[in-house]
């Protein structure tokens, strides 16, 4: 990527200080990021491997190019396996070729070289934000294991296929696993994800997944088993404005990456439910899907969509088949403020739902409304940033409340990585453009930022557990934006962390914690007892002996990074341990109540003498009044020695 | 024999494995090979099952992907070493 690390704090235009992580961490050396996604493009330069050292003599992984020998491994790029097997049984046998982990598609190979791509100078997307190409690991080895396929009823990821990948990257020695794809939340023994990452958990590995785009409704957040490091996504302080210049004087700031705009040329302007085809849905036109729009009506005009789920992109290209000149992309109320810049097969920007509000109003009052749209520009250093994203998945977890997910935010609106050489940056079949880079927008491309740094951090810490990284990177994160203000969402308005569990990541920060609330596999298997598992099926999960606890844990009582209460009746206590895992030190408590909630902690001071000393704390909750049931509530705890800040969100709901 | 449009595919799991890592590979035509037993206790013979197996999860994972139609999956669920069996649900790139 070429902003989000500065954003985040590890480099400053360009220059990485002594004190940043990278520096600390060697830029991630010795440390193997695996990716489940759709392949690699090898020839990309993110993964070249100039003065890589020897590949890891433990690494069992292997390189699968039978059928494409142009497909070629290095030191950088270390393994690439495919599974299909699973997808196959669904949709018949595929053709030879596509027996190979290349990436046709580009999500794979954009999502591995944020996580771990090396540096590459003079990167850009049309000539916007050209800059310094680099992955949150540039020095670590990557892997990739392709289980995504072209889509077949609206999924492309089978888990079949993800449990073969999960159990060849744990035999290869992969540390930490990076998997941008999820389905609806389901019971654990049923989900082929939780299932992989528990064992990859087990095995040491720390496996970091995305949130989901289903937001911003509640309840949406997927991939949320404890033991997932789980990724909503958010802003960064860089926009690629593309004005829409009315007539009437007015303009509205929009958001693209088209090569090219409509400068000071006037238009006329149509509203594409005005532009609608014959025999097309009236729906349709407003979605400009492709062949919903009449040509006559369109030709040689600037048409404005509305914003939908079925893909920004097909949208451009619905209007340059009808003839239009340009288009202007506007959002929904649900998606509000947050418009995202794309590289659109014409000159098209993207814009707020109040000016899209605003822009049609004009277009209807006006007997010829006529507009032009601007050429992208870069600009840094805007604000407010980050703030979550519309489209970010959102709590409270559907199948274990007491569970808070997802459990942190990362960059991942117009995100500029490396990009497949076999498709154009739009991705469907009728842009013919290559691009060596490309922007694009998703949980994907924040979950990826958090593997580079969980890289970081393994490298750094060799000794932690999957837990002790998570711990670090949650406890660390931050929840104000650039203006000092609380983040907000889409639609300014202040997010909560059913949007951004704990906060913004802050990795210079989780490299040196203080403390750590760390989890063995015993802790998640009596979690699963305290689900109803019994001891035979925890043995058979975990093979050693295993017996349940005759008194089931209290499932709050689980020592996770964040606290979630979401029946509280009376008064409800949940048990914590931490690990000292900086110096020695006096850590005093300070708590931000939920508003109509008390908070204790018992005791409210902990002394620590040893690097690895554990202290249990507890901490009670009640409603301050019985009119307090009603909505979720958030506060915070903080643990403090005066120069580290061991920060827990509360979620609570009283009376629920 | 069901026809192949009444078969989809399942995962048959059975938790983790009591070997390790390292000796997955000397163990792994075992492993495959009680698969088969397994399934082919359900289906009725070895053979078919080998048919129906499309993965074996041999080294962290203990489990395996097979065609089966409904009443297959009900019974090898009732294997008693099965922890779960589960459609091969599909997800999407986020």
């Amino acid at each position: 990527t070429t902003r989000s690390w500065d954003f985040m704090g590890l480099e400053r235009d360009g220059v990485v200080p002594e004190s940043s992580i990278w520096t600390k961490a060697r830029f991630g050396e010795d440390v193997i990021i695996g990716n489940l996604d759709t392949g690699v493009w090898p020839e990309s330069e993110s993964f070249k491997d100039d003065d890589m050292g020897p590949i890891p003599s433990n690494w069992k992984g292997t390189c699968q190019n039978e059928t494409d020998k142009q497909f070629r491994c290095n030191r950088k790029l270390i393994g690439a396996r495919y599974f299909n097997k699973g997808y196959q049984s669904l949709v018949g046998p595929l053709s030879p070729e596509l027996n190979s982990p290349r990436d046709n598609e580009g999500h794979g190979t954009h999502t591995l070289s944020t996580a771990a791509g090396r540096i590459v100078p003079g990167a850009t997307l049309f000539g916007y934000s050209t800059g310094m190409a680099k992955g949150g690991a540039p020095n670590a080895r990557v892997a990739a294991y392709k289980v995504c396929w072209p889509p077949v009823d609206g999924s492309e990821c089978f888990d079949a296929d993800i449990l073969a990948a999960f159990d060849a990257a744990i035999h290869d020695g992969v540390h930490v696993l990076s998997v941008s794809l999820g389905g609806d939340p389901v019971d654990y023994f049923y989900d082929g994800l939780a299932i992989g990452s528990f064992h990859a958990v087990k095995n040491g590995l720390t496996v970091v997944c995305s949130a989901g785009n289903s937001g911003p409704f509640l309840g949406t957040v997927s991939n949320v088993a404890p033991w997932i490091l789980t990724v909503g996504a958010s802003t960064i302080d860089r926009e690629f404005p593309s004005y829409v210049q009315l007539r009437n004087r007015k303009q509205m700031k929009g958001q693209s990456l088209s090569p090219v705009g409509l400068q000071q040329n006037f238009h006329p302007l149509i509203s594409s439910k005005e532009a609608k085809a014959t025999n097309m849905s009236s729906e349709d036109a407003t979605q400009c899907l492709l062949g919903s729009l009449e040509p006559a009506k369109v030709r040689g005009k600037v048409v404005v969509c509305l914003r939908g789920n079925n893909g920004r992109v097909e949208k451009g290209e619905a209007v340059r088949q009808a003839g239009g000149v340009g288009m202007i992309l506007a959002n929904d109320e649900s998606t509000g403020n947050e418009i995202i810049a794309d590289a659109h097969v014409l000159p098209a920007t993207h814009i707020s739902y109040s000016d899209g509000v605003a822009l049609l109003s004009y277009i209807n009052s006006t007997k010829s409304p006529l507009g032009y749209i601007t050429t992208p520009k870069t600009m840094l250093d805007t604000y407010p940033a980050p703030f979550m994203a519309a489209f970010s998945s959102r709590g409270p977890n559907t199948i274990n409340p007491e569970i808070l997910k997802p459990d942190i935010t990362a960059p991942g609106v117009s995100i500029i990585a490396a990009y497949t050489g076999a498709s154009g940056p739009t991705g469907l079949p009728f842009d013919s453009r290559r691009v060596l880079f490309n922007s694009e927008s998703g949980t994907s491309m924040s979950c990826p930022h958090v593997s580079g740094i969980a890289g970081l951090l393994k490298a750094l810490h060799p000794d932690w557990s999957p837990s002790a990284i998570k711990s670090a990177i949650v406890t660390s994160a931050r929840t104000q934006d650039n203006t000092l203000e609380p983040m907000s969402n889409s639609s300014f308005v202040k997010a909560d962390p059913f949007s951004y569990g704990s906060g913004h990541v802050r990795p210079n920060r989780a490299m040196d914690p203080g403390l750590v609330y760390d989890l063995t596999t015993n802790d998640y298997l009596n979690f699963l007892c305290s689900l109803g598992y019994n001891s035979t099926q925890n043995a058979l999960f975990n093979v050693e002996p295993y017996l349940c606890p005759s008194r089931p844990l209290n499932i709050g009582d689980l020592n996770y990074p964040s606290i979630s209460i979401p029946y509280l009746s009376g008064a409800v206590s949940v048990i914590r341990t931490v690990k000292n895992v900086g110096t020695p030190g006096t850590y005093r408590v300070r708590v931000i109540e939920p508003a109509g909630i008390s908070v204790s902690v018992k005791p409210t001071s902990l002394k620590f003498m040893k690097v690895g000393e554990e202290k249990k704390f507890k901490v009670t909750l009640k409603a301050k009044s019985r009119d307090a049931a009603g909505d979720y509530a958030f506060g915070k705890l903080i643990w403090s020695d005066g120069m580290h800040y061991v920060r827990s969100p509360i979620v609570v709901k009283a009376g629920g | 024999r069901p026809t192949f449009a009444d078969k989809k595919s399942y995962i048959v799991y059975f938790g983790g494995h009591s070997h390790s890592s390292e000796e997955a590979s000397l163990l792994q035509d075992r492993v495959v090979d009680s698969h088969y037993e397994i399934l082919g206790s359900v289906l009725g013979s070895k053979e078919k099952a080998q048919d129906a197996i499309f993965y074996s999860y041999t080294r962290s994972i203990n489990g395996f992907a097979a065609n089966l139609d409904e009443e297959e999956a009900r019974e090898i669920s009732k294997h008693p070493g099965v922890i779960s069996v589960f459609p091969n649900r599909g997800h999407k790139l986020h």
